[in-house]
């Protein structure tokens, strides 16, 4: 009997309902359908949880309209700095991976991270030089780049000077 | 940032979380995304789950791992495990969601932030999207 389950989100975005505009509403909600989907032929097909969740978020880490992957925010210097985790709840196995800059799906690094090293968290440029050493896919990090996170950045630094910041502390690190 | 949490046709749990941090993010600041029982857990004897938010109230709480704890020793189901640890975040001043799914197939959201993405697929045939 098929008894399966998957939850996905796509982060909590500066967007809430009433500010998108109908467009933006369809394209965020396709893209959760599109990662649902992945999700779910993997899981109806008696495929493994630990396959259905790498599934779907990679489709939401391709999808530049979510702030993962492509499309993702931009550091103060204006890099794009991904960081990814998963979990085997079969037997706690896990991976992580912080700071990457090339490695197109950091979710699919954190795996490699999980399944062919004995280490749980990797960082920064040696984290890219074990994902590409793995064959993972590499890109330039001009790939992660979307002129609304870029804007985002320029305005949020426009904000400190004013005065008008968005988080008084800067409690980023 | 984005997330999955799925229970299999074989009961195994799994979740997974990427994300790009927060804009203008500093000194190599990173967020609970990628630590363990922060921003991300699984235990076939707890839960699975993935959260989004204020990353640095995600880590001192250690919001994954005490839900998956509320659930194994506490008993709890999914929906209050993730309220309650929701609440202590809120409490904090922290804000942002986590998914969660359990044992035996239930699943749960909970946040306190605006624009949270979600979606929940299921055997049972439910499949659907929402934006708080």
């Amino acid at each position: 009997m098929q008894n399966w389950t998957l939850v996905i989100h796509g982060g909590a975005g500066a967007m809430a309902r009433g500010t998108m505009t109908p467009e933006r509403d369809a394209a965020q909600r396709a893209g959760l359908a599109a990662a649902l989907e992945a999700g779910k032929a993997v899981l109806a097909s008696g495929g493994a949880a630990l396959d259905a969740v790498e599934a779907a978020v990679k489709v939401l880490e391709d999808n530049p309209g979510f702030n993962a992957g492509r499309g993702a925010v931009f550091t103060y210097e204006g890099v794009n700095e991904l960081d990814a985790a998963i979990m085997d709840g079969r037997n706690r196995a896990a991976g992580a991976v912080t700071g990457l800059t090339r490695t197109r799906n950091p979710i699919s690094a954190a795996r490699a991270v999980m399944e062919k090293s004995p280490h749980v968290m990797l960082q920064a440029p040696g984290a890219d030089r074990f994902a590409r050493e793995r064959g993972l896919d590499q890109v330039d990090p001009s790939y992660f780049r979307t002129e609304e996170r870029w804007q985002q950045l320029q305005t949020m630094k426009e904000n400190t000077k004013t005065g008008a910041v968005f988080d008084a502390d800067m409690k980023y690190g | 940032t984005v997330g999955a949490a799925a229970k299999d046709m074989h009961g195994n749990l799994a979740a997974a979380t990427s994300t790009g941090g927060l804009t203008g993010k500093r000194w190599g600041r990173v967020g609970d995304s990628p630590v363990i029982g922060a921003g991300t857990y699984a235990d076939n004897r707890g839960c699975a789950v993935s959260a989004t938010g204020s990353g640095e109230f995600y880590i001192r709480i250690g919001v994954a791992h005490e839900i998956c704890a509320r659930m194994r020793f506490g008993k709890e189901d999914a929906q209050t495990a993730t309220d309650a640890v929701q609440d202590e975040v809120k409490a904090l001043g922290g804000a942002g969601g986590v998914i969660a799914v359990a044992p035996d197939g239930t699943s749960a959201f909970s946040f306190n932030t605006p624009g949270m993405y979600r979606g929940r697929a299921t055997s049972g045939g439910d499949f659907a999207v929402h934006i708080y």
